[in-house]
């Protein structure tokens, strides 16, 4: 059986319909910051359709889990389902009258390489515009695409939020695109009445969007470069400051090393407690289901650089979690 | 612009 995310929809779904006790982020400082936006004159939430969780891996006859109450459509937002019944639904998308899918991956598991390649195909056919955005506020789609009007419409995706600035002070954080979760209001409630000569990204965006909080797998992925997916949700965040402070996003991954070579980016120092304690679960993990393992076949088996798995390593060892006889590391 | 949402419930 396999088990599906059901809370990221939750999270969608309240933002969506923008209700009055849905975020409580800021807890008693609210200032019911969200009670301006609301769902734009055209737009319509025609159906939420549930499927059950958990479901078999492999469906026989997919087609038989496809639920009987879709309602017509323009836009489907699927949100880690079983990837057969999404496949079949894909397939009878022109009696709904769909034109585009958006698939986020908050976890670079909730569709399989290949059901992917399989729904492009099927959507190239019929003509349906499809997205797989990793994590959801990387959604970026073309301003002219029927994915771009839906960003636009229903004000989810890649953050998009309109700054006043007088005297390098933020008076005003207006959101036209949220993060789909919701984070960016908050974000951008506490980046107003803040000067652009502090700290925010760190002090606000940061802040905020992390203690949201932001759901975002931790997971190194090959297809993010290598990157976590909430990695890129929180730079997609510190993106809101890149018009007024232009070094904040740097895609780049590779930097010029003092030896001339071009090396990866240095991991922000912030970032390092959090790689270490990730490695450090990972190692306990490898443990627990092999007993003992060389460093060098741990190297291979854990996603993390050399420095921080050694730190992981010398901080179990220094909690006495783990024992370490030469190259080889057990359990104490 | 209509927009259905597919997910997944605890059953």
């Amino acid at each position: 059986l396999d088990t599906f995310d059901t809370l990221f929809a939750d999270r969608v779904i309240g933002n969506l319909l923008n209700r009055v006790d849905f975020c409580t982020a800021c807890g008693s400082e609210c200032i019911r910051c969200r009670k301006v936006y609301g769902m734009e004159p055209g737009t319509e939430l025609a159906g939420i359709v549930s499927l059950p969780s958990p479901m078999p891996h492999l469906l026989e006859r997919p087609v038989e889990h496809v639920p009987p109450d879709i309602p017509e459509h323009d836009v489907l937002l699927a949100i880690a389902v079983h990837e057969q019944v999404l496949l079949e639904i894909l397939k009878q998308a022109p009696s709904f009258g769909l034109r585009a899918v958006v698939v986020p991956l908050e976890t670079p598991d909730w569709i399989s390489e290949s059901a992917r390649a399989q729904a492009h195909i099927i959507c190239e056919d019929l003509g349906i515009e499809i997205a797989f955005p990793k994590p959801f506020c990387s959604f970026r789609p073309p301003a002219n695409s029927v994915l771009g009007e839906f960003r636009r419409l229903f004000h989810i995706g890649m953050p998009d939020v309109s700054l006043e600035v007088r005297d390098r002070t933020i008076t005003s954080a207006k959101v036209s695109v949220s993060a789909a979760c919701g984070a960016t209001y908050c974000v951008a409630r506490w980046l107003e009445g803040r000067s652009l000569s502090e700290n925010i990204e760190l002090e606000v965006i940061s802040r905020w969007w992390h203690s949201y909080p932001c759901t975002a797998s931790m997971e190194r992925d090959p297809e993010l470069g290598g990157e976590t997916p909430l990695h890129v949700a929180g730079q997609a965040h510190l993106g809101i400051l890149s018009p007024w402070k232009s070094h904040v996003v740097d895609e780049d991954p590779l930097v010029l090393s003092p030896l001339g070579t071009m090396v990866q980016r240095p991991i922000p120092p912030e970032e390092n407690r959090r790689n270490i304690e990730g490695a450090m679960r990972a190692v306990l993990a490898t443990l627990e289901t092999r007993g003992s393992i060389s460093l060098e076949d741990l190297r291979g088996s854990v996603a993390f650089s050399p420095a921080i798995l050694n730190m992981a390593l010398l901080t179990l060892k220094h909690q006495g979690l783990t024992r370490t006889d030469g190259m080889v590391i057990s359990r104490p | 612009m209509k927009l259905a949402i597919l997910r997944s419930v605890r059953s």
